[in-house]
């Protein structure tokens, strides 16, 4: 899980900012 | 009644891809035929490149900010991701609205969207593009294929095989109701490695299969085997990213540059 946080945080959050 | 289900499946795909894709082939195809009442700006030498950083694209390129002094090579690479960071957060956003998808193991949301994200983007890419160049910053400037092609390398090996892919792909002449069945295909697939729930997904991927061709044939009657040849697109379009992800490897590895976390997650342990 942890190898994949940010698609995790896409996919539970409706919008969120993925800044550099 | 099962004539009705597809026609609703094929609705709800249809309005999610408009409703979460800031681009699509409409527009697209409206501002490169010189059908809008701007036309783009054409990015075609280092001299525009610069003209358009600094209006264009001054929030990705962050015309005050780390890369303002880096060769040109890398401040393009830079933008191509910003542009993939945004559009797999639209592709995620698509996905979610695909009926099933979001009642599927959340892992497994994660290995389709892992893998199937750079196929979708890719098919959609073709949208933006014609042998000459590719729209950027939202249809507002256009890249020429040449001044891409002129990078130094391995930067100028980076979009050519897209551009290859793209003219073959747009022969097809599909519209935007055709590409969101087509990318809805790509992300249900059953097949990605580390699936856990195969048979749910499979479920999922041959309703939109069987959409997609009945959806193809009434709306291209005259090409009876656009489905099969657009079968035959999938296995390019993994070949396409399979290459890609070595190129963007060698990069890593060669060039002195960042690569956006999101994009790592995605690449890590890919293929």
């Amino acid at each position: 899980k942890e190898k994949h946080k940010i698609l995790h945080q896409l996919l539970q959050n409706s919008t969120s900012p993925v800044d550099l | 009644p099962q004539l009705a289900d597809q026609k609703t499946l094929a609705k709800q795909i249809y309005e999610a891809y408009l409703k979460n894709f800031n681009m699509n082939k409409a527009k697209a195809r409206t501002i490169l035929t010189g059908k809008t009442s701007t036309p783009p700006f054409v990015i075609h030498d280092m001299e525009t490149l610069q003209l358009a950083e600094q209006t264009l694209v001054a929030k990705m390129v962050g015309s005050a900010g780390a890369l303002k002094d880096r060769e040109a090579e890398v401040r393009i690479f830079h933008c191509c991701q910003c542009t993939s960071v945004e559009t797999v957060t639209e592709l995620t956003e698509f996905a979610k609205s695909v009926p099933g998808f979001s009642s599927l193991d959340l892992n497994d949301q994660v290995t389709l969207l892992k893998y199937g994200v750079y196929e979708a983007l890719f098919a959609m890419l073709a949208s933006s593009m014609n042998k000459d160049g590719l729209l950027v910053a939202y249809g507002s400037g256009f890249i020429t294929r040449e001044f891409l092609k002129s990078l130094r390398r391995p930067f100028s090996d980076m979009m050519e095989p897209k551009f290859q892919f793209a003219m073959k792909f747009n022969a097809l002449e599909l519209d935007d109701s055709d590409l969101a069945l087509f990318v809805a295909a790509i992300i249900c697939c059953g097949d990605r490695p580390g699936l856990v729930n195969v048979a749910h997904i499979e479920r999922m991927q041959e309703s939109i299969v069987q959409v997609l061709q009945h959806h193809l044939l009434a709306n291209h009657p005259d090409d009876t085997f656009l489905f099969p040849k657009l079968l035959q697109k999938l296995a390019d379009l993994r070949q396409l990213v399979t290459e890609h992800a070595q190129l963007v490897q060698e990069i890593k590895k060669t060039e002195d540059t960042s690569l956006h976390p999101l994009l790592q997650e995605i690449y890590r342990d890919m293929y």
